[in-house]
C-alpha cells in the first residue's frame, strides 16, 4: 500500500536538484503510518519522521536516485544508524546468556544460537538456569538432545545462581556455554535482582535480550530497564515468521542504542538468521 | 456551534495518538476515529461546553458500546450449558494459553466444578511435561497421549473420560502456531472439527501491538473465536490490544492475565480499561 501511494505522487514532481516539499510531506505521512502499523514507539515515530523531512528536504538529490528512492534512502539511513548492521560474534571460547519478558522465546534460542556454534565446529553447551517456569529443564534438554550440544540443569533446584556456578564447573571443557533463564518484566523487582546476580556469577561475554517481533509500545521502557540492570550486548528478535514487523525492537534499538544482532524465523532449531537490515527495514516499510 | 470537520479532526488526531500509545492497533484507531468523525461533525454542541471534552465523551461512548454488544458472563454460561463443557484455547506461540488454563482451572474448582484438562500440545519440547506439573499442583486430572500423538486425539479422550466421570468442564491446550501457517490452522479445524468444542478462547499477550489484529482475524477466520483472553497486563502494556481483539472479533474479552500464579486472572472490566487507556 506504501509503494502505490508512493507511485501515485512520484508521477506529479518535475525534476530538480532538491526534492519537492508537498512531496516529501505526502511521503512521510505514509512512512509514519507504515512505522506506527509496525509498533514503533510513538514518540520514536515523530521523531523519525522530523529528522526524515529536514533531511530529505535539506540534501541535495542523489544524481542516480528519484524522488522516492531519495527519500526512501535518507530514511534507511535514519534506521540503519539506530539498528545497527549486525554484531559479530568471534567464534572462541565464550559465555552469552539470554535475558527477556515472558514467552518471548528465550529458551528457544538459546537451542538455536547453541546449534549455529556448534556448526561451526565448537564445543557448545546450555544451562537451564530457569527454576521457575514448569517443565523448562524438560523443554531446554530435549531441544538440545539430539545435536551433539552440552547440557546441563538441576531439576530440583530452586536457586539458579547455584545451578550457575555448578554449571561452569560440570561445562569447564566446553568453548561456548550459552544460559537459558526465565521469562521476567521490569516491574518484578526481585526478578532484576535475580537477573542481576545470574549475570555476576555467570560473567557473560554476550548479554542478548530476547523480544518477541510482535511487542508493542512498552518495547523500549522494557528494553532500557533490561539495560541498565545488566548491559545488553545485543537484540534478537523472535518469531518473524509471523506477520509482526519488528518495530518494538527498533525503538528498543533507539532508546538504549543496542544492536539487533540475530532473528528468529520459526520453532525449528536452525531458524536463526543473522540480522540483516535491508531486509528488517523493507519489511518494516510494509 | 456547529461542529465543524477541521476543529474535530485536530482533537481527533490528539486522541489517535493517545491510543496508539495504548497499543490500540491503527487500522482499529482509524477505524474509530472515522466512526466519531461521522458522529461529531455537523452537530451542535451548547457555548459552554468545550470541545476536547465533547470528543472524548463521544470517544468514551463509542469503546465502551463496543464492550458492552459483546459482554458475556462466562460464569453463567458454564453454569447452564449440558456438561461436559468443552473449552478450547488456542493462540500464536508464547503467548500463555497452558499457565492460563491452570489458571482457569482453579476459577473453575473455586466455584465447585469438576475439572479435566487435556495436553493438546503433542508438538512442543516439554509441554505436556509442564502442563503436567500444573496439574499436579492444582490437584486435577490431565489427559496426556505421549509426544508427536494426535492433539485430536487426546482431546477425544478427555472429553469420554469427563462424560464417563461426570466430569463438568474439559480444557483442551494447543500448541502455539504462527497465523501464517496454513496447515497449522488447519489442524486447529480438525481439532474442532472432531470435537466440538463449547467455546474456542483466543490467548493473546497485551504485550503485543498491532500484529494481535492480524492474530485475531486470521484465527477468528479460520477456526472461530468464541471470546479472548490477554494476558501478561502486570507487565504494564495501556491494554489497547484488548480493544483491537474486541474490535476485529465482534467477541467478548473474559479475562485478563495479570501475572504467572495460578490467581493472577481478572475478569474484564471495560470501564477500568478505557479508563487506563484514556489516562
Ligand atoms: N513461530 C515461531 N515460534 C517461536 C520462535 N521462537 C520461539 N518460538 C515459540 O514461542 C514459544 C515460546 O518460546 P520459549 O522458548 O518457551 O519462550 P521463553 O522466552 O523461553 O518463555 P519463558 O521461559 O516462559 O519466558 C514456543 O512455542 C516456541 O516454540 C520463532 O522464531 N518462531
Ligand atoms: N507476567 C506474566 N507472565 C505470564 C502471564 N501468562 C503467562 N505468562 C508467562 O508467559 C510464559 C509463556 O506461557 P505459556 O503458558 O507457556 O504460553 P503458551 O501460550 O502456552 O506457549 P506455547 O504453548 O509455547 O505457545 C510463561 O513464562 C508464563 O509464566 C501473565 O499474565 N503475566
Ligand atoms: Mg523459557
Ligand atoms: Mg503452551
Amino acid at each position: 500500500k506504501l509503494g502505490d501511494s508512493l507511485r501515485g505522487i512520484v508521477r506529479k514532481i518535475a525534476k530538480s536538484s532538491k526534492i519537492d516539499k508537498y512531496f516529501v510531506e505526502e511521503m512521510v505521512r505514509d512512512i509514519q503510518r507504515a512505522l506506527l502499523q509496525a509498533d514503533v514507539n510513538v514518540r520514536h515515530v515523530m521523531q523519525l519522521s522530523k529528522n526524515l523531512k529536514e533531511r530529505a528536504l535539506s540534501e541535495d538529490l542523489h544524481p542516480r536516485l528519484n524522488p522516492r528512492e531519495h527519500v526512501i534512502k535518507v530514511l534507511y539511513d535514519e534506521i540503519v544508524d539506530i539498528i545497527g548492521k549486525g554484531v559479530e560474534i568471534p567464534l572462541s571460547k565464550q559465555k552469552i546468556m539470554l535475558v527477556g519478558l515472558q514467552g518471548s522465546g528465550k529458551t528457544t534460542t538459546v537451542a538455536k544460537l547453541a546449534k549455529y556454534f556448534k556448526n561451526k565446529n565448537l564445543k557448545t553447551a546450555v544451562i537451564c538456569a530457569d527454576t521457575f517456569r514448569p517443565g523448562a529443564y524438560d523443554q531446554l534438554s530435549q531441544l538440545v538432545g539430539e545435536h551433539g550440544i552440552g547440557f546441563y540443569g538441576e531439576k530440583r533446584e530452586k536457586d539458579a545462581i547455584k545451578i550457575v556456578k555448578n554449571g561452569l564447573k560440570a561445562l569447564k571443557d566446553y568453548e561456548v556455554i550459552i544460559a537459558d533463564t526465565a521469562g521476567r518484566h521490569a516491574l518484578e523487582e526481585d526478578l532484576i535482582k535475580e537477573m542481576i546476580d545470574l549475570e555476576k556469577v555467570f560473567q557473560p561475554d554476550y548479554k542478548f535480550l530476547v523480544l518477541d517481533a510482535a511487542i508493542g509500545q512498552l518495547a523500549s521502557k522494557q528494553a532500557k530497564a533490561f539495560h541498565d540492570a545488566i548491559g545488553i550486548s545485543g537484540i534478537i528478535i523472535t518469531k518473524f515468521d509471523g506477520t509482526a514487523k519488528g518495530g518494538g525492537s527498533l525503538s528498543a534499538s533507539k532508546e538504549t542504542s543496542i544492536p539487533i544482532a540475530f532473528i528468529g524465523t520459526g520453532e525449528r532449531i536452525d531458524d536463526l538468521e543473522k540480522f540483516d537490515p535491508e531486509r528488517f527495514v523493507s519489511r518494516l516499510l510494509g | 456551534i456547529i461542529l465543524d470537520e477541521r476543529k474535530v479532526s485536530k482533537i481527533l488526531g490528539e486522541l489517535e495518538l493517545i491510543l496508539l500509545e495504548g497499543d490500540v492497533a491503527l487500522e482499529v484507531v482509524d477505524k474509530i476515529s472515522e466512526e466519531l468523525k461521522a458522529n461529531l461533525v455537523g452537530k451542535k454542541k451548547k457555548i459552554g461546553v468545550r470541545l476536547s471534552n465533547l470528543v472524548e465523551h463521544e470517544l468514551i461512548k463509542v469503546l465502551k458500546k463496543l464492550f458492552y454488544s459483546s459482554s458475556f458472563d462466562f460464569y453463567k454460561y458454564i453454569e447452564e450449558r449440558e456438561k461436559p463443557v468443552v473449552i478450547l484455547f488456542v493462540g500464536v506461540n508464547g503467548t500463555g494459553k497452558t499457565t492460563t488454563i491452570a489458571k482457569v482451572a482453579k476459577k473453575l474448582m473455586d466455584r465447585d466444578h469438576s475439572v479435566v484438562i487435556a495436553a493438546g500440545d503433542t508438538f512442543r519440547a516439554g509441554a505436556i511435561e509442564q502442563i503436567e506439573e500444573h496439574a499436579t499442583n492444582l490437584g486435577v486430572k490431565l489427559i496426556k497421549h505421549k509426544a508427536g500423538s494426535d492433539p485430536s486425539a487426546v482431546i477425544y479422550d478427555a472429553i469420554q473420560h469427563a462424560r464417563a466421570k461426570k466430569i463438568d468442564i474439559v480444557l483442551a491446550d494447543s500448541a502455539g502456531r504462527m497465523h501464517t501457517k496454513k496447515n497449522l490452522l488447519d489442524q486447529l479445524e480438525k481439532i474442532k472439527r472432531i470435537n466440538s468444542p463449547d467455546l474456542i478462547v483466543f490467548v493473546d499477550e497485551s504485550t503485543a501491538g498491532n500484529d494481535c489484529v492480524e492474530r485475531a482475524r486470521m484465527f477468528n477466520e479460520t477456526v472461530g473465536i468464541d471470546g479472548s483472553i490477554l494476558t501478561k497486563l502486570d507487565a504494564d502494556p495501556k491494554g489497547g490490544s484488548a480493544i483491537s481483539v474486541a474490535y476485529i472479533t465482534g467477541k467478548p474479552i473474559i479475562f485478563f492475565g495479570i501475572g504467572q500464579e495460578y490467581d493472577d486472572l481478572i475478569e474484564f472490566d471495560a470501564d477500568w480499561l478505557i479508563d487506563r487507556i484514556l489516562g
